[in-house]
């Protein structure tokens, strides 16, 4: 699961 | 944003500040591995690479940027202004035993073949065991001086967090990031032992030190 850029966290 | 993540993210900044005055205070890196402090410096500096690609809000930006510029502040301190101070004879984690995995995993490992994205997967991995050099230089030396600890219970701290916020925002907004995931509980895991002796020892007035 999941997905690529962008990212929003630190 | 939610309160899991915004715990986790002053948890964060807790741990850098409470090194930064350990080190300004006492004018002294004892205790402090300069291998973890570059190792989290390649992390910081692969993952923020996209302040230059894409924008997530002024709060993302300015962590980004305040995290990037104190660890290199860090660095500086350890290496240069408080040189004489710095243990290398016990800083002595091999640190291309985890880069050089870490390295290919995220080639292999990734939601995307693409060179940013590679990079940031990189960086997540790399965070997860970035601690290893200091966690070493405590078991060698034997002890950890309180004000480390403190600095170690924060930074532990804030990976546990995101672990709660990623199930929160798994049921609240269907996010679910199964790298960042698997990442973070690795780094939390790693941190167990140390977090039991916190608790332990730290809490009760007392300094973490080991048996020979």
């Amino acid at each position: 699961g999941g997905t690529a850029q962008p990212h929003d966290e630190l | 944003m939610n309160i899991f993540r915004l715990c986790g993210d002053m948890s964060h900044l807790a741990a850098i500040i409470i090194l930064l005055l350990k080190m300004w205070k006492t004018r002294s890196v004892a205790g402090i591995s300069g291998k973890s402090q570059i190792l989290f410096a390649t992390v910081f500096t692969a993952r923020y690479l996209d302040l230059f690609t894409s924008f997530i809000s002024i709060y993302n930006t300015c962590m980004k940027v305040f995290f990037i510029g104190t660890v290199y502040f860090t660095i500086y301190l350890i290496y240069m202004k408080f040189k004489a101070t710095y243990d290398s004879n016990h800083d002595s984690f091999r640190v291309e035993f985890l880069i050089v995995p870490v390295g290919g995993l995220a080639f292999l490992v990734n939601h995307e073949f693409a060179p940013l994205e590679i990079i940031w997967t990189f960086s997540i991995y790399l965070e997860s065991v970035a601690i290893l050099p200091q966690l070493f230089m405590i078991s060698k030396t034997g002890e950890a001086e309180t004000i480390t600890s403190h600095y170690l219970f924060a930074l532990g701290s804030y990976r546990a967090l995101y672990l709660c916020n990623w199930i929160y925002r798994y049921y609240a907004e269907g996010f679910f990031d199964l790298i960042a995931v698997v990442a973070g509980v690795v780094q939390t895991i790693l941190y167990c032992d140390f977090f039991y002796l916190y608790i332990t020892k730290v809490m009760k007035g007392k300094k973490i030190s080991l048996p020979a």
